[in-house]
């Protein structure tokens, strides 16, 4: 099944 | 200091009630343009973005930038006390200890007042890239609150493929399998029951509902909602509020199989 990714994954902190 | 009047009540408790289940402690980042919030939820899967614009106040004034941290737990507490047709207040000094909102009664000469104490919140401030996504599709806000309820009694997941014959949600789940498909579709009479969908390529991603119907709790506060997505980055459900105003959510996509 598919895995649930995370936003850090996409979205750098600023 | 901070003045912020808005004309209804009812716009501040609508956002707070579709956010307060996905965060629970935030920042209300006041400034010159207006009253930001941005929030992850505690699994880091979903993010909240809240603009309301300065032009969505009358009258706005904050001279300088002050954060409010506030639990949204409290705020709906105290929210609970407006009726949706006041005249709502909100108030704060430059290095304030508490917000304080003023509940005025148009009809009646009632003014409840009242302090929440703040919060000293760190918060994890992300970066939101600006995306041109492959595919937009706008439509009714309450089709899109139904299509995720009726396929969440099926499924976890629901797959959003995007392509030149229309937009589909699909789910597979222990009982059966499910699908909605929409098309392009404009309605002269009813506008928000528009379903427009602009495609630079074709998109296919899969998203937990549990979230999606979450954010749909947002439906009452715009006829219409607007989804973005691109393969592999997270989908942007968009709630438009007038001037310019908006209440955003982003989701983190399942990837692999």
């Amino acid at each position: 099944t598919a895995q649930q990714s995370r936003l850090e994954g996409f979205f750098r902190p600023v | 200091m901070l003045e912020a009047r808005l004309e209804q009540a009812n716009l501040l408790k609508k956002v707070v009630d579709a956010i307060k289940d996905l965060v629970q402690d935030c920042n209300f980042d006041c400034n010159d343009s207006g009253i930001a919030l941005q929030a992850m939820d505690n699994s880091h899967v979903a993010l909240v973005s809240m603009m309301l614009k300065s032009e969505s106040f009358s009258p706005f004034r904050c001279d300088r930038n002050i954060a409010l941290g506030i639990n949204l737990t409290s705020l709906t507490k105290v929210l609970r006390a407006a009726q949706n047709e006041d005249i709502l207040t909100l108030k704060a000094e430059d290095a304030p200890d508490v917000v304080n909102l003023v509940f005025e009664s148009a009809e009646s000469d009632r003014i409840s007042e009242y302090d929440i104490k703040l919060m000293d919140i760190d918060q994890e401030h992300l970066g939101i890239p600006e995306t041109e996504y492959a595919a937009t599709i706008s439509m009714p806000s309450a089709e899109f609150q139904r299509i995720c309820r009726d396929l969440m009694a099926l499924s976890e997941s629901v797959s959003i493929e995007c392509s030149k014959e229309g937009v589909k949600f699909a789910c597979q789940g222990d009982i059966g399998s499910g699908s909605v498909t929409l098309r392009s579709h404009t309605n002269v009479d009813k506008p928000e029951m528009n379903v427009e969908i602009d495609l630079t390529e074709p998109v296919s991603l899969t998203f937990s509902l549990k979230y999606l119907v979450g954010f749909c709790k947002a439906s009452s506060l715009s006829g219409q909602v607007k989804l973005c997505l691109s393969n592999e980055v997270p989908l942007l459900v968009e709630y438009a509020l007038a001037n310019n105003s908006y209440l955003r959510f982003y989701l983190a996509p399942k990837i692999g199989d």
